[in-house]
């Protein structure tokens, strides 16, 4: 269920299919979520581990499991 | 600890952008 859902949150970022999320694409999230464009950047650096600027569905997954257990933990 | 205190405000903006998704997707049909 975790991964279905990991699966619709990257779909919701990356619009065009491509298969990993750009900067430009959580811009694109602003007026839809209610984060500030500034929050939206935080997100996406603190996603992009490798800081390529791309964001894989492992990346995202991984933030997406730390959010959901991590925060728990701690 | 400098470091520490941006990771939080880091997660914090995380849970915030995770619990948008989550909100948006139960909010619609």
């Amino acid at each position: 269920a975790l991964l279905e859902k990991t699966q619709e949150f990257f779909q919701i970022c990356d619009i065009e299919d491509k298969g990993f999320i750009t900067r430009r694409d959580m811009q694109r999230l602003h007026g839809e979520l209610p984060l500030s464009a500034e929050e939206l950047e935080n997100v996406f650096d603190t996603l992009d581990a490798d800081g390529n600027g791309y964001l894989t569905f492992e990346e995202f997954s991984s933030g997406f499991s730390e959010f959901m257990f991590g925060s728990e933990v701690s | 600890d400098p470091n520490m205190k941006g990771a939080a405000a880091n997660e914090g903006v995380l849970a915030n952008f995770f619990n948008s998704l989550l909100s948006k997707k139960t909010g619609s049909p």
